[in-house]
C-alpha cells in the first residue's frame, strides 16, 4: 500500500540525512495516486493532500528517522479526523421520529432501511418501515417481505403518492404506538428535478430528525456529485455507506464526508438484515490507504 | 477543453483531470495522456482540436477492436446475466426482453436470483410488462434447478433467446462466485455452445472496483460483454476503457434510464464525446 510507495520514496535518502522539497514532492505524488487509485475524489484528494503537505514539511518528518513511516502516520490520521469527530449516532427527537433513506438506484437504501429497523428493534425502540418507494417494480413486496423477516410492521398504501403515504404513516405510527418512522424512497438521480421535489415535500410535511444517503463503497468520482447536490438540496444528516463486505477501497467515504460535512452513520457490511455497523473512521482510513 | 488551446502544461493536466473525474483511472490516465502527447508532438500537431481528435480516435480504436454486437444466431441463444449487487441485472434484463420482442423474437427469462426478498416478483412484473414467460420456481429454491428448467422450457418451446437473471454478488465471496461458476457449468452441459453470451452488468457510478468485478467475474463465468448501466446519471463510466484495455471485454450495451425503453447499442464515439462532454 502507500507504505510501500512511500518507503521507496525515501529509500534513497538512507545515508543522505535531509530531506529536500523534492523529496516531499515526490512523498506527495504517491499519496495523491494512492488516494485517486482509492476512488477519492480529484478535488478532494488535493484539498487533502495539501493539508498533508503543510505538516510533511514540518519537524516530526524532517528530523524523523523513517519520514516515510512518518508521513504515512499523518496521512492517516489526518483522514481519521475528516472522516470522525463528530457523533455517529441516530439523533432522535419527537415521537414518532423519523428517518428518511435516499440516495441513487441500487445503493442499498430498502436493504439498510430494514437494517436500520432491526437495530433499532433490537435495542427496544418500536420502529415502522415506510414503502414511499411506488415505482420500482415489487418495491413494496421487497420491503414488506424484508419487514416480515425480522418482525418489523410495513406501512404501505399501494401506488399512491409518497408523500400522502409519509403523512398518512405518521398518522398510522401514531395510533399504533410506533415511536420511529424509517422511510424507504425510491432511488433517483440527483439530477431529476421533479424526484428530488418528491423528497423535499416530504421533508418539509414530515420534519425528519435524520436524512440519510444512502451511498453504494464502490462509487467512484461521481460520488462528490451526488452527496453535495443531496446535501444542497436536502440538507442531510448523515451517510449510510453500503457493501462495504465488498473490496473495493471505498473512497467514496472521503469524498462524501469531505463535500458535506456529514457523518457516515452507518456502514452496510453484507445482504443480511444483521449486518449494519457503526461506521470506524480509523479502519476505513486504513483501508482507504490500502 | 476549448479549441485552438496551446499545447502547454495546463492543456496537458487539464486532459488528465477530464479523464480522472470520468473514473477512467489514474494510471490509464496517465498512460493515455502521455501516449497523445507523444504522437502530437511526432504529427506535430499544435492546435488542441486536434488533439482532441486524436484521443478520440485512439480510445474509439481501442473499443472497436472487440465485437460490440449481440450474438443472436443460436437457436435457442442463452444469455446469462451477472454482476454486483444493485447494478441493474433485473431491469436490462427486462429491456432486452422488450427489444427482441419488438424484434419478433420468441423471448423467455429465467428467475435465477432466487435468494433476494421479492427478486422473483420483480422479474415477474417485468415479464408480464413486456409480455413474455418467466419460468420461476419458489424463493429460496436451487438456482440451478431454475436454470436446468428454463433451458428444457426453451428448447421445448424453440425459443430464440432465453435471458437468465441471477443474484447480485459482490466478486470476493468465493462461495457466490462458485455458485454462478456452477450455473454456467449447468448451462454448457444442458445446450453445447451455451451460453452464447455472458454480460456482466456495471453500474457507470463504480469507480476502480469495476476492474477487480471484470477480472473475477471473467475467471469465473467468462464473460463476453459489458452492460453499462445509468448512464442517464452524471457519471461517465470511464472504467470501461481499462477493462476494455486490461481483460479485453468490451461493452455491448448502455441502460440509460428505468424504463424497458432506455436500452441502447454500445457507441464508442457517443461514448467518448460524453466524456469529454
Ligand atoms: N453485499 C452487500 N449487499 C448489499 C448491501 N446493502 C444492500 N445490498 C444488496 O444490494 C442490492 C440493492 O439493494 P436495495 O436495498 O434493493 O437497494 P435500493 O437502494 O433500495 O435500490 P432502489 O430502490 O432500486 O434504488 C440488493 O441485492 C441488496 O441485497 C451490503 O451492505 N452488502
Ligand atoms: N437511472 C437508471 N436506473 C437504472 C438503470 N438500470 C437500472 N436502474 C435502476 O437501478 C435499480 C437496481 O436495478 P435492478 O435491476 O434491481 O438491479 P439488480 O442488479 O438486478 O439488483 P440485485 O438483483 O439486487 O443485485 C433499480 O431502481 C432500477 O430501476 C439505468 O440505466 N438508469
Ligand atoms: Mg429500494
Ligand atoms: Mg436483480
Amino acid at each position: 500500500g502507500l507504505s510501500d510507495r512511500l518507503q521507496d520514496v525515501f529509500r534513497k535518502l538512507k545515508g543522505k540525512g535531509k530531506i529536500t522539497e523534492d523529496d516531499v514532492k515526490s512523498a506527495m505524488r504517491e499519496v495523491r495516486l494512492a488516494l485517486l487509485e482509492a476512488d477519492v475524489n480529484f478535488k478532494v484528494v488535493k484539498d487533502f493532500t495539501s493539508k498533508v503537505r503543510e505538516r510533511a514539511v514540518g519537524q516530526e518528518v524532517l528530523t524523523s528517522l523513517t519520514p516515510g513511516q512518518q508521513i504515512v502516520k499523518i496521512v492517516h490520521d489526518e483522514m481519521t479526523d475528516l472522516m470522525g469527530g463528530s457523533e455517529s449516532k441516530l439523533v432522535l427527537g419527537k415521537s414518532p421520529a423519523v428517518i428518511m433513506a435516499v440516495g441513487l438506484q441500487g445503493a442499498g437504501k430498502t436493504t439498510s432501511a430494514a437494517k436500520l429497523a432491526n437495530n433499532l428493534l433490537k435495542q427496544g425502540r418500536r420502529p415502522l418501515l415506510v414503502a414511499c418507494d411506488i415505482y420500482r417494480p415489487a418495491a413494496i413486496k421487497q420491503l414488506q417481505v424484508l419487514g416480515e423477516q425480522i418482525n418489523v410492521p410495513v406501512f404501505a398504501m399501494g401506488q399512491n403518492k409518497p408523500l400522502d403515504i409519509a403523512k398518512a404513516s405518521v398518522e398510522f405510527a401514531k395510533s399504533n404506538n410506533r415511536d420511529i418512522i424509517i422511510i424507504d424512497t425510491a432511488g433517483r438521480l440527483h439530477i431529476d428535478e421533479e424526484l428530488m421535489d418528491e423528497l423535499k415535500d416530504i421533508k418539509s410535511a414530515l420534519n425528519p430528525d435524520e436524512i440519510l444517503l444512502v451511498v453504494d463503497a464502490m462509487t467512484g468520482q461521481d460520488a462528490v456529485n451526488i452527496a453535495e447536490a443531496f446535501n444542497v438540496d436536502l440538507g442531510l444528516t448523515g451517510l449510510i455507506l453500503t457493501k462495504l463486505d465488498g473490496d473495493s477501497r471505498g473512497g467514496a467515504a472521503l469524498s462524501a464526508k469531505a463535500v458535506t460535512g456529514c457523518p457516515i452513520k452507518f456502514v452496510g457490511m453484507g445482504e443480511k438484515l444483521d449486518a449494519l455497523e457503526v461506521f470506524h473512521p480509523d479502519r476505513m482510513a486504513s483501508r482507504i490507504l490500502g | 477543453i476549448k479549441s485552438n488551446r496551446k499545447l502547454d502544461d495546463d492543456f496537458w493536466e487539464e486532459l488528465e483531470e477530464i479523464l480522472i473525474y470520468a473514473d477512467v483511472g489514474v494510471n490509464t490516465s496517465l498512460n493515455l495522456v502521455s501516449n497523445i502527447q507523444k504522437k502530437a508532438k511526432k504529427q506535430k500537431l499544435y492546435d488542441s482540436s486536434e488533439v482532441m481528435d486524436l484521443i478520440k480516435e485512439e480510445v474509439t480504436n481501442l473499443f472497436n477492436n472487440y465485437d460490440n454486437s449481440i450474438n443472436l444466431t443460436s437457436s435457442p441463444t442463452i444469455i446469462l446475466v451477472v454482476g454486483v449487487n444493485g447494478a441493474g441485472k433485473t431491469t436490462s434484463i427486462a429491456k432486452m426482453a422488450h427489444r427482441y420482442k419488438k424484434e419478433n423474437k420468441k423471448v423467455i427469462l429465467a428467475a435465477g436470483d432466487t435468494f433476494r426478498a421479492a427478486a422473483i416478483d420483480q422479474l415477474q412484473v417485468w415479464a408480464s410488462r413486456v409480455g413474455v414467460e418467466l419460468i420461476k420456481h419458489q424463493e429460496g429454491s436451487d438456482p440451478g434447478a431454475v436454470v436446468f428448467d428454463a433451458i428444457s422450457a426453451a428448447k421445448a418451446r424453440k425459443a430464440d433467446i432465453l435471458i437468465i437473471d441471477t443474484a447480485g454478488r459482490l466478486q470476493n465471496k468465493t462461495n457466490l462466485m462458485k455458485e454462478i461458476g456452477k450455473v454456467r457449468n449447468i448451462i454448457e452441459r444442458e445446450l453445447p455452445g451455451a451460453p452464447h453470451e455472458v454480460l456482466l452488468v456495471v453500474d457507470a457510478t463504480t469507480g476502480q472496483n469495476a476492474i477487480s468485478q471484470a477480472r473475477i467475474f471473467k475467471e469465473a463465468t467468462s464473460v463476453s460483454g459489458i452492460i453499462l448501466t445509468k448512464l442517464d446519471g452524471t457519471a461517465k463510466g470511464g472504467i470501461v476503457l481499462a477493462v476494455a484495455e486490461e481483460l479485453e471485454i468490451p461493452v455491448k450495451l448502455i441502460g440509460i434510464g428505468e424504463g424497458m425503453e432506455d436500452l441502447r447499442d454500445f457507441s464508442p464515439t457517443d461514448f467518448i464525446e460524453a466524456l469529454f462532454g
